[in-house]
């Protein structure tokens, strides 16, 4: 079982779409996949179909030591499940602020998940802020996963999350996640600036970077908005084909370790 | 002097696209504005031009106690004054956690800025959270300005902000920011979804709506990577024409009190 982190301080950069619609494309494929909503915002909670509720999230596990196991919800995809998020995800913070341990908090709350139901991958999806939400899940996961928006702001996120977060946890012996990709998203080929944008990642970390860019597509936009994923919603169209090759892609880089 | 705090916790909404620019047109007016980034990213201080310092910005008033007023930057535009953000200031949550304090802590920082520089406006870029720079930046402001994004998660978010977050402030005292306006962004007239947003948040929140709407357009996103605001790098475009038109709508609004 891998745990992955979908993870990258910049809002709005496509880590929900790419969290919900990897997993569902892996999970077509016959692999079982656990989604874990790590924002309190919930986004990849209500794209899965499910409302956010204040009793079902981590806060219990990570706060009041309920098992894991409890919090764990059907999608209704076949082979895909999730740890949903709510609102009461965000008191977290504080808590865990105020004890000495909140690295290790999430990790020890998921470690009970390497028994169960022989999952293939555990992918969390990060709220957009660099707090203890976001860090947690640096510290939990074997890999990372970094969707870069081809937008000028999306080079600096890249540097802050890779230069600086993962680069200082590594160093405090805090994390151990390896940067396993970088994922550009909502790619306009019609922009200059886009195309810079990829050239630029490309060239600093060649091996990392997907050869998969996911375009940007109106239908990625509305399919949480019917509670579907892009392959439920439309499944022949650029979004859908895009994360299919994702999902593929990333397969095959796991086979040649 | 009003202080106004441009927030939403979702990411990639177009905060500081509007904090920005925004603040460009109201100092084209002739308006004295003081722009606070108060996110760690830093966004808003590279795109006025200046390079994120570990040494200018709000860490130091918050937590040490130094003098705001030695945090203020002149910007390369008349009228238009930053006080900058960092890598840093992510520091920030954890030590205001750790005190009783966090919400007013701010407030009393920024109380000096009153006696300064006859300031027309003080205008704060909020990072994409709800943690405590966030909620800070509601407890401090007179008004509230939330950048909606033109996608199905849009309108979560405005729920979030509105209904769970700011009331719950203001019920427990800590805040007396009104909702001044919904400022609907990134909008792609092409697609169904952009225009039933616009439809629901016009519906539920007739007054505090603009009627201006800051249009999809890639100049918007190419400015910052010149180290520009939208009315020096193209001047003639929609993207200058809606925040012109957005700042004459926010100094007409002032004026009907
Ligand atoms: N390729 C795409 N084409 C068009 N729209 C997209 C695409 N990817 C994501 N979107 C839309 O853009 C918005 C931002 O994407 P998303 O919510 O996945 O980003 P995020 O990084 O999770 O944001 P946050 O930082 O707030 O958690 C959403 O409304 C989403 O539906
Ligand atoms: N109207 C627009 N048209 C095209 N691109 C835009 C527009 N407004 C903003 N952008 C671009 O979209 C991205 C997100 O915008 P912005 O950074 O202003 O949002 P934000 O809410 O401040 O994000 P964050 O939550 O990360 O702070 C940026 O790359 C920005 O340049
Ligand atoms: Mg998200
Ligand atoms: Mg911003």
């Amino acid at each position: 079982m891998k745990i992955i982190a979908i993870a990258n301080q910049k809002g709005g950069v496509g880590k929900t779409t790419t969290a919900v619609n990897l997993s569902a494309c892996l999970a077509e494929l016959g692999k079982r996949v656990l989604v874990i909503d790590l924002d309190p915002q919930a986004n990849a909670t209500t794209a899965l179909g499910l409302t956010p509720d204040a009793d079902v999230n981590l806060y219990h596990p990570l706060v009041e030591d309920t098992p894991v196991e409890e919090q764990i919800r059907e999608t209704h995809l076949e082979n895909l499940f999730l740890l949903p998020a709510a609102l009461q995800l965000a008191g977290v913070e504080v808590v865990l602020a105020q004890q000495g341990n909140h690295h290790s908090r999430l990790k020890e709350v998921l470690a009970p998940l390497t028994e169960l139901d022989q999952l293939d991958y555990v992918i969390m999806d990060s709220p957009p802020s660099l707090g203890i939400l976001m860090t947690s899940a640096l510290a939990t996961a074997d890999d990372l996963l970094v969707p870069v928006q081809c937008e000028f702001f999306g080079i600096q996120a890249l540097a802050g999350i890779y230069q600086e977060v993962l680069a200082s946890m590594q160093e405090a012996g805090l994390a151990h996640a390896r940067l396993e990709g970088i994922i550009l998203t909502m790619y306009d080929g019609r922009t200059r600036l886009a195309r810079s944008v990829i050239e630029e990642v490309r060239s600093h970390f060649p091996k990392e970077t997907y050869k998969t860019i996911i375009p940007r597509t109106v239908r990625l936009g509305e399919a949480p908005s019917h509670c579907k994923t892009i392959i439920e919603y439309d499944p022949a169209g650029v979004g859908a084909f895009a994360y299919r090759a994702l999902a593929d892609e990333f397969i095959q880089r796991r086979r040649e370790y």
